[in-house]
């Protein structure tokens, strides 16, 4: 189901880099859910390892994929596994963090240089 | 703990000595070099009481960690986003590239500074040694190589999971005893 911008998760706006933090409007969003800027966590599960670089064309709908990769973050950064975007799911998400991938056979691209 | 593919390690004549520096182009005027030099040693320090791998510092051109603050894109193809979001990151061994975020608020000292976007550089500067060592991002979330890090939050003691994922990469510093970790771990937890 569509939830409303204005719900609030643990995270504040000030401690939160400005574009992971829109990524609280998709609290409770799960497959099936179709939400304006979902694109952009895609591309954000597709930066740090979670969905496949086949996966380019990023649409606003909460596929199967996603869902996939939902759950792959839950499982790898310790939290419980639901394939939903719950409130532990989406403070995690926000946080500040490392920018190596965690799925990252090569570290940082290493190949290129 | 986890390893980036085929568990890529520095490769060095025993004793193992990695030396650093800092770039003379890519620093922060936030906090003073003496702060930075400071916060770094402790980084490798905890490092190097676990593992038979020392750190020295060097001039930059020859070093084989090269530590710099960067905006932006700033040619590594994984540009920096500004503040928070992404704080640094460092590239698996043999590269030895290490870059931190310049626009973030580093801190040495919460009581000093009260942003509330305050980063610790130790803690971030420990976890990346982690990377620049070879150890990939870990699920435990109490272990300096779990990627997220809270902003005003300071995380640099070494778990039991970063020292195991370690250790298998380069033998353990004769001089460390799991004793000493877990009885820091229980202090900690209690």
């Amino acid at each position: 189901r569509i939830v409303p911008e204005s719900v609030t998760v643990i995270t504040t706006t000030e401690t939160h880099n400005a574009t992971w933090h829109d990524f609280s409007k998709f609290l409770y969003a799960e497959q099936g859910s179709h939400v304006s800027g979902m694109s952009q966590l895609k591309k954000y599960f597709h930066r740090f390892g979670y969905l496949s670089e086949t996966t380019s064309n990023f649409t606003d709908t909460f596929d199967k994929q996603l869902e996939t990769a939902v759950k792959l973050y839950q499982k790898r950064l310790g939290l419980h596994v639901t394939g939903k975007l719950d409130s532990d799911t989406i403070s995690t998400i926000v946080a500040p963090r490392c920018g190596v991938s965690d799925n990252s056979p090569h570290g940082l691209h290493v190949t290129r240089h | 703990y986890a390893y980036f593919n085929g568990k890529p390690r520095w490769v060095r004549d025993s004793p193992v000595t990695l030396t650093y520096a800092f770039s003379p182009y890519n620093m922060i005027d936030r906090l003073s070099q003496t702060e930075i030099r400071t916060v770094f040693n402790s980084a490798f320090n905890r490092w190097s009481s676990v593992i038979p791998v020392s750190f020295k510092e060097t001039e930059y051109e020859t070093a084989d960690i090269k530590i710099g603050f960067y905006r932006g894109d700033h040619g590594d193809g994984e540009p920096f986003d500004g503040v928070l979001g992404v704080l640094g990151h460092a590239f698996s061994p043999e590269n030895g590239r290490f870059h931190l975020d310049a626009a973030e608020m580093w801190s040495v000292d919460f009581d000093r500074d009260e942003s509330k976007v305050a980063v610790d550089l130790e803690s971030v500067a420990t976890h990346e040694i982690g990377h620049v060592l070879g150890l990939g991002h870990s699920s435990i979330k109490e272990a300096v190589m779990y990627p997220s890090l809270s902003p005003r939050k300071k995380k640099v003691n070494l778990r039991i999971d970063d020292v195991e994922g370690v250790q298998a990469l380069y033998g353990s510093n004769p001089n460390f005893t799991f004793g000493s970790l877990l009885q820091s771990e229980n202090s900690f937890n209690h």
